[in-house]
């Protein structure tokens, strides 16, 4: 038995926008520790991890672990009708081949049921060791998603270049180039205003800007995205979910030949 | 030119 209480149910809501643009179908994992979700794109070149910690929870209760298939689209459409205020319940009954999701209005006066099928999707889960980063930049969500914008507007990757300068996004199409550079910047009266760059030594990747485009889709769900880079590893892009867990995407670097 | 790296360059099946 599965029934997952989350009475913030616009993150769930969110969650989704996230991710069903980078990945089609994926098994969402339900533990005693949380619910979460690891899965690539058709190509292979990005993967994206999803934890919502149990803690984060109202009522939590999953008497077994679970892994449950799901169309990414589907459950887009049946959660855009839950309110942005609504509670969000997840259930599921041990053996059964559907999974119910509940909204429940803020005053309880509307209550929904949607259910859906399952489906049986053999998907690989790959280990992600914890890695030392040589540079990690934490910066305004909001930031990084125009800067990825506007930079695809005059070329298809971005070398993403940290130095003691601070933090450099360059391109190169056939109208031009384009470099923006960030200073790190902690004198901003909100913390989530501030640009911190942690470098440990100076690091250069090359990445395909689309991919970059499609993890800014999380933008809503944090004030702030942490960029970590490592000249033998693939970024991580992470959001983090207010108290409950995160939203981590991965993108192979282009490779000099 | 350069070559688009996948997952499988980085991270092993587990």
């Amino acid at each position: 038995m599965l029934e997952l209480r989350l009475v913030q149910g616009s993150l769930l809501k969110k969650v989704l926008e996230a991710i069903k643009e980078l990945v089609t179908d994926a098994n969402f994992d339900c533990s005693a520790t949380g619910f979460s979700l690891q899965a690539m794109d058709s190509s292979h070149v990005a993967l994206v991890a999803l934890l919502l910690r149990s803690e984060g929870f109202e009522h939590y209760r999953c008497d077994r672990n679970l892994s449950m298939g799901m169309n990414l689209g589907n459950v887009s459409k049946m959660l855009r009708c839950a309110g942005s205020d609504d509670i969000i319940t997840i259930k599921a009954d041990d053996g059964s081949d559907t999974v119910t999701f509940m909204f429940e209005s803020p005053n309880q006066d509307k209550i929904a049921d949607f259910e859906m099928k399952l489906m049986d999707i053999d998907s690989e889960h790959l280990g992600i060791p914890d890695a030392e980063y040589q540079a990690i930049v934490r910066m305004p969500s909001g930031e990084f998603a125009r800067i990825c914008k506007d930079l695809s507007s005059i070329g298809d990757t971005v070398i993403i270049s940290v130095t003691k300068e601070g933090v450099k996004f360059s391109t190169a199409g056939d109208i031009g180039t384009a470099n923006i550079v960030c200073r790190q910047n902690k004198t901003v009266d909100k913390p989530e205003e501030a640009t911190v760059i942690e470098m440990q030594e100076p690091v250069s990747l090359t990445f395909a800007l689309r991919y970059l485009n499609s993890f800014t889709k999380a933008t809503p769900l944090s004030e702030t995205v942490s960029i970590s880079l490592s000249s033998d590893l693939p970024v991580v892009v992470e959001y983090k979910i207010a108290d409950m867990g995160y939203v981590r995407y991965y993108l192979a670097p282009k490779i000099e030949e | 030119g350069s070559l688009q790296g996948t997952m499988y360059n980085f991270y092993e099946n587990c």
